[in-house]
């Protein structure tokens, strides 16, 4: 079962065209194995990108460095998964 | 019995299997199940049929969890095709409804997938077929249809979660609806429910051209996503595709469309991103029954305006 410890779940607001682009560059990289939940297209949508754990810290380098803003919308991401199994599981016990 | 099922928690696909057979034995004047195909893994593609009778009449077709990790869609899924069962002799909309249309309505549209988010990984979304000279599994099955296919917004590459696969409707999840709605002949609306962006959506994604119904299909949607919001107030945008949310090549509905089935909409459920596609079970029976407003209007709309 694949785990998802660490992974996090940024909001991407892009301001312009030029940063659109820069993500859908970072899109490319198959290395980092970005998993994007909502992709690049226009500045006015926001881009939601999960992350592996391995990558968080050179993707919010890059948009540091770029000065494209972000937020965390998901710290980390086994987290709420556990808590979903967890859920699942109650109502199966509630059920028996 | 069918009532007996906890709605407000998330199913594997044997539990939501089962129950479907539980919800055609309490109803048999009115639920029936069909099989229109199998998945590349060879499970069962299952449709529900909600019908009073007669043959052929115009028809609805309503898929969910087309994308496995989007699992609000197919426990809206369930949740809706208890409610039509139950509300049908009760709620006069429904009832007029059914006793001129029928309802098609497929939970597990993506069945391999969805077992793959439960057994191996939770983020998965395309279907599970192998790709010809790549070591990555899956197609998209929101870019294989033939409309626009391999257009802007979708990818050659395999290893793409929007991969629009080798050719149109080489998914077999995706030719069994193609088969089954062109073979039926009168599927009047195609709504294909995702997650999430709270969004309702209507063709075409292809190009940012409008459709000639777009007029209609707008005023259509400002109603429906009033009437969602007035049960919580959770809000939606809507629009075309292309306008709303981005260029996608090969989807259910511009195919539907491009078919002649006018009222095909897209519904992008809760949330807006705070959990994305881990929405939490809790909010399982407030996005159905508000969706269920969204659902009504449209159907209402479908079988007061014949064409």
């Amino acid at each position: 079962l694949e785990t998802f410890v660490g992974h996090q779940v940024l909001r991407i607001k892009t301001r312009n065209e030029e940063e659109v682009r820069q993500l859908q560059l970072l899109e490319s990289l198959e290395h980092l194995e970005l998993d994007f939940w909502i992709s690049p297209s226009a500045p006015a949508l926001p881009v939601d990108v999960r992350i592996p754990a391995a990558s968080v810290q050179s993707v919010k380098a890059f948009l540091e460095s770029q000065g494209i803003e972000y937020s965390v919308l998901i710290e980390d991401l086994q987290k709420l998964l556990d808590e979903e199994k967890e859920a699942m599981a109650r109502s199966r016990r509630v059920k028996r | 019995s069918s009532r007996a099922f906890d709605f407000s928690s998330y199913h594997t696909l044997d539990e939501i299997y089962s129950w479907m057979d539980t919800l055609v034995e309490d109803h048999p004047g009115l639920v029936s199940k069909i099989r229109i195909g199998q998945s590349y893994e060879g499970r069962d593609l299952l449709v529900l049929k909600f019908s009073t009778g007669g043959s052929a009449r115009p028809a609805i077709w309503v898929d969910t969890g087309i994308h496995s990790r989007e699992w609000i869609s197919q426990a809206t899924g369930v949740w809706t095709a208890n409610k039509i069962a139950e509300e049908y002799g009760r709620d006069p909309s429904v009832t007029a409804l059914l006793d001129n249309m029928d309802v098609f309505l497929e939970i597990i549209a993506n069945p391999d997938g969805f077992v793959f988010t439960h057994s191996s990984d939770r983020m998965w979304r395309k279907t599970r077929s192998p790709n010809t000279g790549s070591t990555c599994l899956g197609v998209d099955p929101n870019r294989n249809w033939d409309a626009g296919f391999g257009g802007d917004g979708s990818s050659g590459d395999p290893c793409s979660d929007i991969y629009h696969g080798p050719f149109p409707h080489s998914e077999r999840e995706v030719k069994a609806i193609v088969d089954f709605i062109r073979g039926h002949g009168n599927v009047k609306s195609v709504i294909s429910i995702h997650s999430y962006s709270q969004m309702l959506l209507f063709p075409y994604g292809y190009t940012s051209v409008p459709s000639p119904d777009y007029q209609e299909m707008n005023e259509l949607a400002k109603k429906a996503v009033s009437d969602l919001a007035a049960v919580y107030g959770t809000k939606y945008t809507f629009g075309s595709i292309a306008d709303t949310i981005y260029t996608a090549a090969g989807t259910t509905v511009d195919w539907a469309y491009d078919q002649g089935v006018k009222y095909s909409f897209t519904l992008e459920l809760r949330d807006t991103g705070r959990h994305g596609f881990l929405l939490p079970s809790s909010q399982i029976l407030p996005t159905a029954t508000e969706t269920w407003q969204a659902l009504l209007d449209i159907m209402v709309h479908v079988l007061e305006h014949p064409y």
